[in-house]
């Protein structure tokens, strides 16, 4: 695991609020259907620091602020259109979160059968590690590493992203160190 | 060798990395057309410096070399210094446009210093 220059982290409050661009979204994903993976998203990284993420209908005031951008869209980082990159975040406490409108984003690879479909989830689940501070793993298997094939799908945290996270906020006091690394061996030997 | 088949995309989809696959094997001291692409990709990501004149050469040279090099390193391939097909394979996946290392005097990047590994 790594850090950004500094060890940047929120300390604003233990409860975050986050909220979708009603502007900068995409048309072939329901709104609940992309709200239901985000959530999901934030709570696997809840559930091993005692940080809260709360849903918020407020996008210009929440913490953070994630939205689908197409091309240059004012941050410096254009975009590039199919493939290539996939999203970028910003480090604490800049709480943008952005996902290029340009792919394929599925959140069922049963429904979506295209060969250049990427995962909404796991790419969703990184970019929250680089918002709440994490820079990217030479660990292959973390969530963290910073490449992720098409219909790839990386969404269980390891515990490399793991170790990383709580050096930055503690540890949630219901996370159990032994029931994870159970859980991951099951998902090595799956 | 093979490549990850997604680099056979139909022709509407402008994937520009797909393009890289064409310096597989491409060896130190050869010129190869387009290899300015590739180290402005390193660039982007934090593995080379821009040059002092200010754009990048076609010329696979020690600057690219010391940047491949770092790239194996860093994300966990196999450190060769060479375009084989394990490396080529990882520049073309798609990926997060955060940079992975260094900071570079373009002074638009992120920067990463502190590595921790963990030994079990």
């Amino acid at each position: 695991y790594a850090f950004f220059n500094g060890q940047p982290r929120w300390i604003r409050s233990s409860t975050l609020t986050y909220a979708l661009s009603p502007d900068y979204t995409i048309e072939y994903l329901t709104p609940s259907e992309i709200r239901k993976v985000i959530r999901r998203s934030f709570s696997r990284w809840s559930a091993v620091i005692p940080l809260n993420f709360t849903e918020s209908s407020d996008y210009e005031s929440s913490d953070i602020r994630i939205g689908f951008f197409r091309g240059d869209h004012g941050d410096g980082e254009a975009f590039d259109g199919v493939l290539g990159v996939l999203a970028h975040a910003f480090s604490p406490e800049n709480g943008r979160l952005h996902l290029d409108a340009a792919e394929r984003w599925a959140v069922d690879f049963e429904k979506e059968k295209s060969k250049v479909a990427v995962d909404l989830e796991s790419v969703v689940t990184h970019e929250i590690g680089h918002v709440l501070g994490l820079a990217h793993s030479t660990v292959k298997e973390s969530v963290m590493y910073p490449s992720l094939s098409p219909r790839g799908k990386k969404v269980d945290l390891r515990i490399d992203d793991v170790e990383g996270i709580q050096v930055l906020y503690g540890t949630n006091p219901n996370f159990k160190l032994k029931s994870f690394l159970e859980s991951e061996k099951s998902i090595d030997s799956g | 060798r093979t490549l990850p088949d997604f680099t056979t995309l139909d022709a509407d989809n402008n994937y520009g990395w797909r393009n890289f696959a064409r310096f597989l094997d491409a060896g130190k001291g050869t010129e190869v057309n387009g290899m300015s692409e590739l180290k402005k990709y390193l660039n982007r990501f934090g593995y080379l410096p821009i040059p002092p004149q200010n754009n990048f050469s076609d010329f696979f040279d020690d600057q690219f070399l010391s940047a491949l090099i770092l790239y194996q390193n860093r994300l966990g391939l196999s450190v060769t210094g060479k375009l084989d097909s394990e490396t080529i394979a990882s520049i073309i996946s798609p990926r997060c446009g955060m940079s992975d290392l260094i900071k570079i005097n373009n002074n638009t990047t992120t920067t990463t210093t502190t590595i921790h590994s963990t030994r079990r």
